[in-house]
């Protein structure tokens, strides 16, 4: 991997190039074990399930390969201003750079990144965090989720989170009266019991 | 207002209509869209104060009103109830609940249409589409599930009446889990072992009639009901089904594919996968359902992280949850992921729509590409998802736990997406087998997998 600085965790073509490398670092990892199996006298069904781990592994780096490529190649195409592009850029070099250092093992295993390498994506991630923290709130509004399909009190939109949360609590079904039926059905008569 | 979240929308760096609209794919379509969300959130019958509160029965009782509101609605506005119409799937996709029109158009009808010949379309679709029958898929058995080779509900024609006789030959056989089979369906698209001339052909598609058309009684032979409470999806009515001799004519088979003569004479299909079309569809509507599920995620615990304060860092400083590193590295990486399978999403409509088109004319080469595909992302993007969405729960503190977080809702009703449609372990085994085919094939390798046409693998 030619990543050298933290520059080069911003380069498209560099992190695809990281997913592309770990998918088929797995498939053929993968193909090998197979054929070891078969070679050790397995028939094809036995050594299909003990290679079963490996071969999800495999499919799970394909498919991340594949959101990844999909997510930047995608990104690259649209038209969009230059605060915005700049925006979701972060955002893109952060699912990228945090797919590494959550898979850290995989990428370091086939010998294709350092450990120089992976202190340098964790670097990059504390530094694009930072970027996002900014604008975050104003990302997540541009979903434009209607307080009426979140239904939640907390991510409503006009934060007036406390107010909601107290209103919903009177309205719990406990609250219907001062003292609730359980309390002559069960607690006054074990309150007068001699226990 | 909240001051916190002001100030944030203050502080941002980019204009939030243009993100909107880039995501909704330009101004005129953020605008239908708003257009089509308003007259749902205009209809008070959409919206329960008490949602929350209500017993199992009492939402699943809500859910059917909801569903007759839904159509009432898209008659009065002309919106065609079709899973390719745009403002169709704008106007479902702002209902928080889910309802029997998913399944009644998305498997049954949709099962018609792919798998029907002209004459079964011509019969069963106006009845579907006018709402004059209820239906829904009919697959997984209470044994088996993802192995669909496995079930065991037999139809066993008798070629003296030109009929297929249903059965449920064992316990484990019983239909169980297929979505508002249990209450709300009167016919159901049904996979079954065909047998005829006493031989068995495996699994194919049969529209059963399961009650009456009048008072909504099974019918003879049928025993029907709802499988009891879950872990979410307290709308639907998952249903369990025996069928005990149930006659059906033998135009009841779909049978665009595979055929049975009026004699019993068996005609096999091109390609046996074009059975399982419906479920491919619903595969590709998950990945896209992920990503806004975890989008909707991500917005609770991000604008609440923004509102909440926590601890007194220096005196009279109380800062947002926001500031902290910590909840970044929880919260940030999914909205990421959100973005990200929203583009995935995008894509794999588009290849369905591409692929749909092209097996429906009759080329069926592209069809394992699709479910090679659509199995691993499907089964990538609800794991992690779901993930993700706990993720943002637990990253709301204590009130995270309340259902006031409303995550809750969202979590529960994205979990059965990791078993449903094809159990994940399953669909990444599924999509591994079509990965190893394209290594040893790599001229035949579909643009997803170029990587494998490497010249230096081909070393390897």
């Amino acid at each position: 991997w030619k990543v050298q600085s933290l520059q080069d965790l911003s380069n498209y073509d560099m992190l695809i190039t990281a997913f592309e490398r770990r998918a088929l670092s797995k498939v053929i990892s993968t193909i090998k074990r197979l054929e070891q199996l078969r070679r050790s006298g397995m028939d094809q069904d036995e050594a299909w399930n003990t290679a079963g781990i490996e071969l999800v592994q495999a499919a799970k780096a394909h498919c991340h390969y594949f959101i990844v490529k999909n997510y930047l190649r995608s990104l690259e195409k649209l038209n969009m201003t230059p605060s915005l592009r700049k925006v979701m850029n972060s955002i893109a070099l952060l699912y990228g750079n945090y797919g590494i250092d959550e898979n850290a093992g995989d990428f370091l295993e086939s010998g294709f990144m350092t450990g120089e390498q992976l202190n340098l994506v964790k670097a990059k991630i504390l530094q694009l965090l930072s970027e996002v923290r900014r604008n975050a709130v104003a990302v997540v509004d541009a979903f434009d989720f209607d307080d009426k399909y979140l239904r939640s009190i907390l991510g409503a939109y006009d934060g007036d989170v406390y107010n909601r949360l107290y209103n919903w609590a009177k309205s719990s079904p406990l609250n219907k009266t001062e003292v609730h039926s359980s309390y002559t059905e069960y607690l006054q008569q074990l309150l007068k019991s001699k226990l | 207002m909240s001051e916190s979240l002001q100030t944030e929308r203050k502080n941002a760096t980019f204009n939030i209509k243009e993100l909107t609209d880039t995501l909704n794919g330009g101004p005129e379509e953020t605008r239908k869209r708003k257009q089509i969300e308003s007259l749902v959130f205009n209809t008070p019958a959409f919206h329960r104060q008490d949602r929350f509160q209500l017993s199992r029965e009492e939402i699943y009782d809500y859910s059917i009103k909801v569903y007759g509101e839904l159509i009432k609605l898209c008659k009065k506005e002309n919106i065609e109830i079709r899973y390719d119409n745009p403002d169709y799937v704008r106007l479902v996709g702002c209902i928080p609940e889910e309802i029997p029109v998913g399944l009644h158009v998305g498997m049954f009808s949709s099962s018609i249409s792919d798998q029907g010949t002209e004459e079964q379309q011509k019969k069963w679709i106006p009845l579907a589409r006018n709402f004059k029958i209820f239906g829904t898929y009919a697959q997984t058995e209470l044994a088996h599930g993802t192995f669909v080779r496995g079930l065991e509900t037999t139809a066993t024609y008798d070629e003296s009446k030109q009929e297929f006789i249903l059965n449920s030959p064992t316990i484990t056989s019983t239909k169980w889990w297929p979505g508002f089979l249990g209450r709300t369906s009167n016919h159901a698209v049904i996979a079954a072992q065909l047998y005829t001339k006493s031989k068995c052909y495996g699994i194919h598609m049969f529209i059963v009639q399961l009650r009456d058309l009048k008072d909504h009684k099974p019918l003879p032979g049928v025993t029907i009901g709802d499988i009891g409470d879950k872990f979410g999806f307290d709308t639907v009515d998952n249903g369990f089904l025996r069928l005990d001799n149930v006659h059906i004519p033998r135009e009841n088979m779909l049978m665009k594919y595979a055929k049975v003569t009026p004699e019993g004479k068996y005609l096999p299909p091109t390609n046996a996968k074009v059975a399982y079309s419906a479920m491919t569809l619903i595969r590709v509507v998950l990945v896209r359902g992920s990503a806004k599920a975890l989008a909707s995620a991500s917005t609770i615990a991000i604008r609440y992280s923004a509102v909440r304060h926590q601890t007194e860092t220096a005196p009279g400083k109380e800062p947002q949850v926001l500031d902290y590193v910590t909840q970044q590295y929880k919260l940030f990486p999914q909205l990421a992921t959100a973005l990200a399978f929203g583009f995935a999403g995008n894509y794999m409509i588009d290849t369905f729509n591409k692929i749909h088109s092209e097996i429906s004319s009759g080329q069926l080469d592209a069809l394992s590409e699709l479910h090679g595909i659509s199995s691993g992302l499907k089964a990538y993007t609800t794991d992690t998802a779901t993930a993700g969405i706990e993720v943002c729960r637990r990253a709301c503190g204590g009130h995270g736990y309340s259902n006031a977080c409303g995550i809750q809702h969202i979590y529960a009703n994205v979990l059965p997406c990791v078993t449903l449609e094809g159990e994940n372990t399953v669909m990444y085994l599924q999509a591994a087998r079509y990965l190893l085919k394209c290594f040893r094939n790599p001229d035949k390798a579909p643009d997803t997998m170029n990587y494998l046409r490497n010249p230096q693998v081909s070393d390897k």
